[in-house]
């Protein structure tokens, strides 16, 4: 009901946005750095890369084998929304900001 | 190239916004 809590709101809900996406992976554990546990790996793995082209998604899937391929893909896909990551030569190729 | 660097960059704006 108080006009001058209108900027904080905002503030609040870009934040809250983020939050709620975390959430929707299914991993409790949250590291330092915000991201959760699959989503660190696939960054890692992605930093790791030395290719001009990046890592594509098969590399990905054969290195997170234990790992369910929509797992993955909502992994790059959060990665990519929040500018971790960004597609090279085609949308399956990614490299780390 | 061109499209590798337009990805890079709004890439970086995202991240940026991210921590404003």
């Amino acid at each position: 009901s108080k006009s001058h809590s209108q900027p904080s709101a905002s503030r609040a809900s870009i934040g809250n946005s983020g939050m709620n996406e975390t959430g929707n992976f299914g991993n409790n554990f949250i590291p330092a750095n915000g991201l959760t546990v699959t989503q660190n790996q696939v960054l890692n793995l992605i930093k790791a890369c030395p290719r001009p082209e990046g890592l594509n998604f098969q590399d990905l899937r054969s290195q997170l084998q234990h790992m369910p391929i929509a797992t993955i893909k909502q992994a790059v896909d959060f990665l990519s929304n929040e500018g971790h990551i960004y597609s090279t030569v085609d949308d399956d190729h990614f490299k780390s900001t | 190239l061109v499209r590798i660097q337009k990805n890079k960059a709004a890439a970086l704006l995202r991240l940026a916004a991210r921590n404003v």
